[in-house]
């Protein structure tokens, strides 16, 4: 099954 | 601002997935962006000074705690007008609505700083752009049989697909159907979202609003539409195998 990853997996964010 | 129950919709969209916000706000207007406590979401918010019907500001930080804004907003009448006032002496924002009286609510301000988090600046191969309504509902009819949702795009088609243990769905969308207003597909890409996250994002769009979703392959989505003059901007971190 998938697994919920975070915006910060893509972009150096916040 | 002209109607207060537009402005509603906006409150209720953001505070579904946000407890604050910190509204930046200037000559040119009011923006505010932040991601969700679990760092899946982002939403960014901006209101130019023209989408009020008067608008006077400087420069400040409004920190503010958007389940009572939820609240109050959610005590707006139609025809209310919207005033949003800041009282620096009692640091409070004043939220009034205006009709055949006025009706004051004093909110406390938080002590918050203006968020760091931008929009980052990606390019996506395809770009859907799709009436608002015929997206809620096919995210609703996803939703009967799972929690998460597959949206697709290939051979000029915008896919959503919900597979349950037992039963499936899938919407199709063409070039031509009516709920397209514009599909523009650079590769076949397909990305799978939480449905809970996608619906509150679309929760304040109604019927003639319209909805454009940037989709890349296993990529975060990201959607753009106005409510009420305000532009909204979403992220979406997707889930991945």
């Amino acid at each position: 099954k998938s697994k919920q990853v975070k915006l910060s997996d893509f972009f150096k964010i916040g | 601002m002209e109607s207060a129950k537009d402005f509603k919709k906006v409150v209720d969209t953001i505070s579904t997935l946000l407890d604050e916000i910190c509204f930046e706000v200037s000559e040119e207007g009011i923006k505010a962006s932040a991601m969700d406590p679990s760092h899946v979401a982002l939403v960014s918010l901006e209101i130019p000074s023209l989408a009020f019907e008067e608008f006077t500001a400087d420069e400040h930080e409004i920190g503010i705690d958007l389940e009572a804004f939820k609240k109050v907003m959610n005590r707006a009448k139609s025809k209310d007008k919207l005033i949003l006032e800041l009282d620096e002496e009692k640091n409070k924002l004043n939220i009034i609505f205006e009709n055949t009286g006025k009706r004051k609510f004093s909110l406390a301000l938080l002590d918050l700083s203006a968020s760091s988090v931008k929009v980052p600046d990606i390019e996506y191969p395809n770009v859907v752009v799709i009436k608002g309504e015929a997206f809620k509902e096919a995210l609703k009819d996803a939703d009967l049989f799972s929690d998460y949702v597959i949206l697709k795009v290939e051979n000029d088609k915008f896919l959503i697909q919900a597979k349950g243990d037992l039963n499936d769905f899938s919407a199709e969308f063409e070039k031509d159907d009516a709920a397209i207003v514009n599909l523009e597909v650079g590769e076949e890409a397909k990305s799978a979202f939480n449905l809970d996250y996608l619906m509150d994002m679309v929760k304040g769009v109604s019927s003639g609003d319209i909805i454009k979703i940037y989709l890349g392959n296993d990529m975060p989505l990201k959607m753009e539409y106005s409510l009420a003059g305000v532009n909204l901007t979403f992220l979406l971190a997707p889930r991945i195998e």
